[in-house]
């Protein structure tokens, strides 16, 4: 499972 | 995009829409608290810096210019043109006591200590308790208009259906925000009572009316 930062959500 | 964060975001807009419609058409701010208010706007503000660096979507894009464009408006109608209906008396939470020690978290949890991603997570911190201000002064005044409690409704539910998103996108996509996911059930859990309130009285077409 990766942590993901690239902020796609409002 | 799944169906949670699709109906979250219109829950989301459709709060916004809801309040800007009741005190546009109302003319009047009664009962609703500027300083929460202020804080979406600063929430939209700190999180959507990215609109300057970054392209998602036309979807992710619109929907931000919208929330930012509406949480100003919202205050600006507030604090100046409706400034005669405010009820600042009622509408006093010391909001520098979440801004201040919420600044500081942002610094020591972070996913990454770039200015725009510490940004990101003071909003997502201030975001989790920027309703507090309304909660409180619902409590003080002991009432809310009914098109208020409506509001409170969408708003909470939105993050209770990103909830659900998040662990949709954890099984199908591997994805998972543990600084959102934390702040999002602290924001959640804070609209408990009220979504309590909000079954039982106002679904049954009673006033909102909390024991003064």
């Amino acid at each position: 499972r990766q942590l993901i930062t690239s902020h796609d959500e409002l | 995009m799944n169906i949670f964060r699709l109906t979250g975001d219109l829950s989301h807009l459709a709060a916004i829409i809801i309040l800007l419609l009741k005190i546009w058409k109302t003319r009047s701010c009664a009962g609703i608290s500027g300083k929460s208010q202020i804080l979406f706007a600063l929430v939209f503000t700190t999180r959507y810096l990215d609109l300057l660096t970054s392209f998602i979507s036309l979807y992710n894009t619109s929907m931000k210019f919208i929330y930012i464009g509406c949480a100003y408006a919202t205050v600006y109608m507030i604090y100046a043109k409706f400034k005669a209906t405010y009820d600042g008396n009622h509408d006093t939470f010391r909001v520098e006591f979440l801004v201040v020690p919420i600044g500081g978290l942002a610094f020591l949890v972070n996913h990454d200590f770039s200015p725009l991603e510490i940004l990101w997570t003071f909003s997502i911190y201030l975001e989790s308790v920027a309703i507090l201000p309304q909660l409180f002064m619902i409590s003080k005044t002991g009432e809310a208009e009914t098109i208020t409690t409506h509001y409170l409704f969408f708003l909470g539910l939105y993050r209770a259906l990103y909830l659900m998103n998040w662990i949709w996108r954890f099984y199908f996509e591997g994805f998972f925000d543990m600084i959102a996911i934390v702040a999002g059930v602290v924001q959640t859990i804070l609209y408990c009572d009220f979504f309590y309130l909000y079954v039982t009285k106002v679904l049954k077409g009673k006033k909102l009316s909390l024991p003064a």
